[in-house]
């Protein structure tokens, strides 16, 4: 079985570039992830 | 007796009863040839999937992307009944067992297929059957979770398959190299995932607008080539900062699914569909396995915008059941598209709280 996850993440309003992601993934294909773990981060705006 | 007994002193009689001493020898041998070179059959098969998992591990040790190449295999799959399999798969693992033959049953399973057992909320004597087993709690404790505000955690465990942002025209997540399947194929071409026109995007952008042969160019295209429903999703392209991530549950996995986020429900999704299976030999061989196969999608939002979560079957595992509606029920004998909205029915708890105690789901035997 597999889970899909389709998520907007959090945008950094800026002026040059417009909206502007600011999420990363801390993961990366291949690993092994348990739940509760993190998948990915952003910082505040 | 006195013929018997004549048949076994008389050779020139038995070999006229036995069409000779060469067709004798041959009937004798004929079982044992048989099953001998079924074995070997099937020693060969064997040998040639460990020799290719080899391959493909050594060139993903070295970088190498394997590319999808459909097999005869993967056609063969189309011709069998794998979701009545999975169905009887599912009623012969709900038999209750003996309290004292369910260790024996539940260890061996774990060492098939890597579980910890020691992780089980349960003594092993309590799952009455391997379908209870398989759905399992987990001890408390037994997975920390992230509470950093600015983090989205894993809602399940497995193995990361794919992760990354949705861009360009028809938002597509790649299967395996050389192919991809769109997202709205997935989610359902009626969903709310946040795309922009491709038109309303080059004004955001600022970009000039095609001229008039162009625009003429492509509507011939289009109205020539494509159906409506793929017009739709090929001049649409996903908004800023839409990101997607497929994560496998292997055998032994926990395979309860919790919520990733404090979100609303706002819609239910239940794409009646095949149960292939979604091992790394199956993406690489199986066009469209995701869209294809039975589903459930759950579709929200959360305080950062739009959430869906897709919940895939696979073989023998087409049972996938929703705390938030306790009545849905996959892998039925009649197959449907069925739609739900959370939201009007005001008997469900649509919202799903974080990470909370109780899970959203679960994937189940069946």
């Amino acid at each position: 079985s597999t889970v899909v996850l389709v998520f907007q993440a959090p945008t950094i309003k800026s002026p040059k570039r417009g909206d502007n992601s600011n999420f990363r993934f801390c993961i990366k294909r291949g690993d092994k992830i348990r739940v509760g773990e993190g998948l990915g981060r952003w910082q505040e705006s | 007796t006195s013929f018997l007994r004549k048949l076994q002193t008389n050779p020139q009689v038995r070999a006229s009863f036995s069409g000779g001493s060469n067709n004798s020898q041959g009937n004798t041998f004929l079982l044992p040839g048989a099953t001998f070179a079924t074995l070997l059959m099937l020693g060969a098969l064997h040998a040639r999937r460990m020799y290719d998992d080899r391959k493909v591990e050594e060139a993903r040790e070295k970088g190498i992307e394997i590319e999808f190449k459909p097999d005869a295999k993967a056609s063969f799959l189309r011709l069998l009944p794998l979701r009545s399999i999975s169905r009887i798969w599912g009623f012969m693992t709900s038999v209750e067992y003996p309290v004292w033959m369910r260790p024996y049953v539940y260890k061996a399973w774990a060492r098939a297929f890597h579980s910890n057992l020691e992780e089980a909320a349960l003594p092993l004597g309590e799952y009455a059957s391997l379908r209870e087993f398989f759905v399992r709690t987990l001890k408390q404790g037994s997975r920390p979770i992230d509470h950093d505000p600015h983090c989205l955690v894993s809602p399940v465990d497995g193995i990361v398959l794919r992760v990354g942002e949705l861009k360009g025209v028809g938002a597509k997540i790649e299967q395996v190299k050389g192919f991809s399947y769109s997202v709205s194929s997935l989610l359902g071409s009626s969903s709310f995932l946040p795309m922009i026109e491709e038109g309303d995007m080059h004004e955001q952008c600022g970009e000039q607008e095609s001229t008039p042969t162009e625009k003429t160019k492509k509507s011939w295209w289009s109205i020539s080539l494509a159906s409506p429903r793929v017009r739709d999703t090929a001049t649409a392209r996903p908004v800023k900062g839409l990101y997607y991530c497929v994560i496998y549950l292997k055998p032994g996995n926990y395979h309860r699914i919790h919520s990733p986020v404090d979100w609303n429900v706002l819609v239910r999704r239940h794409f009646s569909g095949r149960l292939f299976p979604l091992n790394e030999r199956a993406t690489r061989t199986i066009r469209n396995l995701y869209v294809e196969n039975e589903r459930v999608v759950l579709e929200g939002m959360w305080q950062e915008g739009y959430l869906a979560m897709a919940a895939v079957g696979a073989t023998n595992i087409g049972s996938i059941e929703l705390v938030i509606e306790p009545e849905l029920r996959t892998n039925r004998q009649e197959r449907s598209y069925y739609i739900q909205s959370l939201q009007k029915k005001e008997s469900m708890n649509s919202r799903c709280r974080f990470f909370e105690k109780y899970h959203v789901g679960a994937f189940n035997m069946g």
